[in-house]
């Protein structure tokens, strides 16, 4: 129902303005609706402010911006309606020692509302996590599991 | 409802049974390129009722069998999810402290979901979750090279996602 | 033919004059996430004399020019290229020790193509460069996020690169 | 002319049987036609085997291993008509530790025809360069370039 998804909106939006100044300094984002007034045939989309930098459109930003602003819209939507798990395969890939640390804090505050499982090679991360599954091929083409809790 | 543990067997690079006990908090799965970490992603997704080939990187379900030049060459593949139950499940399923949902491929091509070792269809697969906001498409599963492409998706596709959350 | 040096003004993240002199061998661009890497690379692609605006990863040709909020807005984007000469050029190049590549783009939409600070048309630089094996969509270009899609690409896609090779 | 592109399969074949086994111990790769027997119509498709390892079509790679076999195709092309210069954009942001040592010995290898010029946030590869350009935005917006020469 339209009262619904504008509703969604709404706090979609509250919970960005709160999380994306914790990923950029000083940054603001707005989901908005596009392509049609009703809400429900609109398509979504996202409007970018950071500081010093002209972001005409979302190609304009960097790769690791890029992955900042998806990971921020995508919590934002885990603090409207959390859901049980998060499933993260190498989603810190792109990012430099500065923005994993601060990804490292948005997964803390993720942590308290549900489990996250993710893929990493990075160290910074794992730093944090409470248990790590090392996956191994000791035999050509056969997957083991070792797992280390940590807490 | 969280995830006790994720169990595996002759699905993808794993012929043999393994079984991750991940705790309450942030779990981390390390490992060399090609080993088989984005293969357990794949395995949750699978029990969790996905239905795309292509989202499972495969291209037909053959490939989902364990298929290595190993001797043994399991006759199924099998993954298995035991969650905790803390409620938002569905009247029949409020009494039990765990749930076990499980999906099964046969090399014959059958396959089959169970639900605390009962046979079942995937609707009641779906009907288990559905206000738990558990979703193998949901926003909370992000598969590897996609983050950056989540921008680049037209605001048709990412509207999906506010939909989930209305 | 080698680079010997590029130098940047006014074209994306850039207002003032960068100069960065590459020896031969290996070089590294490192920096933060938004530093201005990538621009770096759209300069050099750009310079060689790429028409395509996605590939330049902006929506107009505009966007290409300095738009920071910072106080100096220059009224021009320039990048240029000095090359070592060591033949493979056409014959009224040979004798010159480098050879300069430039590209203008002014504020007034208005853009243009030097070479030795002679202005000229993109078949001329297309020209300079014919049998040296330097193509702004060849081969030799990797843009980010690009390397895991060369496999993803069609058949008929990769088929490009073999033509070069012929 | 058909000619010139079956001459120019055989030589990408030729290299690739060369780099290959160097990013993957023991594997083997092939470049080959499909779509039509008519050199000037047909497309080009890649073959891969790994040791111990079913791949049945190149989906069933996992990203850094698709990685590498686009590095080693790309390298097959440059080692049959060198180009003067190589540019490299985060390349190697899925490899992990051992692979990212064998990238480095590709660059070498490379850097023996071609300048190489690439980005990248791993220090392992900062490592082999020859010159290393560091890019800052002390000023918000604004991008500068402090270089310094290593060798
Ligand atoms: N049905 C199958 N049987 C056996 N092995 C398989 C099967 N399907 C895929 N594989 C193997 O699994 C490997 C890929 O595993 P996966 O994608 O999980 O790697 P990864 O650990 O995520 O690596 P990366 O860090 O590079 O992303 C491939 O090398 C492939 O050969
Ligand atoms: N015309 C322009 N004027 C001013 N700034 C611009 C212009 N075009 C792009 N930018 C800025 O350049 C930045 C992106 O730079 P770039 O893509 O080179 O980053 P990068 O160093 O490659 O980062 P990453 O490591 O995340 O890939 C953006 O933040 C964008 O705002
Ligand atoms: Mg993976
Ligand atoms: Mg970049």
């Amino acid at each position: 129902s339209r009262r619904k998804i504008r509703e969604a909106l709404e706090l979609a939006n509250q919970k960005l303005s709160e999380v994306f100044p914790l990923l950029f300094e000083g940054g603001r984002a707005e989901l908005y609706f596009t392509d049609s007034d009703d809400p429900l045939q609109a398509g979504l989309d996202l409007k970018v402010k950071l500081p010093g930098k002209p972001v005409r459109h979302l190609s304009m930003l960097s790769g690791g911006e890029k992955a900042l602003c998806a990971l921020a819209v995508l919590f934002a939507f885990y603090l409207v309606k959390p859901g049980p798990f998060c499933i993260l395969d190498e989603v810190d890939a792109p990012l430099d020692e500065a923005n994993t640390l601060r990804f490292n804090e948005l997964l803390k505050r993720l942590k308290e509302h549900s489990q996250v499982i993710l893929v990493t090679h990075n160290p910074r991360v794992m730093e944090i996590a409470d248990a790590l599954f090392g996956v191994t091929m000791e035999e050509k083409g056969v997957s083991k599991v070792v797992s280390v809790k940590l807490t | 409802m969280r995830i006790k543990r994720l169990e595996i067997y002759g699905f993808k690079s794993f012929p043999y049974r393994v079984s991750l006990p991940f705790p309450p908090g942030i779990s981390a799965i390390v490992g060399p390129n090609g080993s088989g970490k984005s293969n357990i992603m794949d395995a949750l997704r699978w029990v969790l009722g996905e239905q795309s080939l292509k989202r499972l990187r495969v291209r037909s379900a053959e490939d989902l069998l364990f298929a290595g030049d190993h001797g043994r060459s399991p006759g199924f593949a099998e993954v298995r999810l035991v969650l905790e139950n803390d409620g938002g499940v569905p009247e029949e399923f409020r009494e039990l402290p765990e749930i076990v949902v499980a999906r099964r491929l046969y090399r014959s091509g059958e396959s089959e979901y169970l639900i605390n070792n009962r046979t079942c269809r995937l609707k009641d697969i779906h009907y288990l979750f559905l206000d738990t906001g558990v979703n193998p498409r949901g926003y909370g599963l992000i598969d590897q090279g996609e983050v950056g492409k989540f921008l680049e998706r037209s605001p048709q596709e990412r509207r999906f996602f506010l939909e989930e959350l209305a």
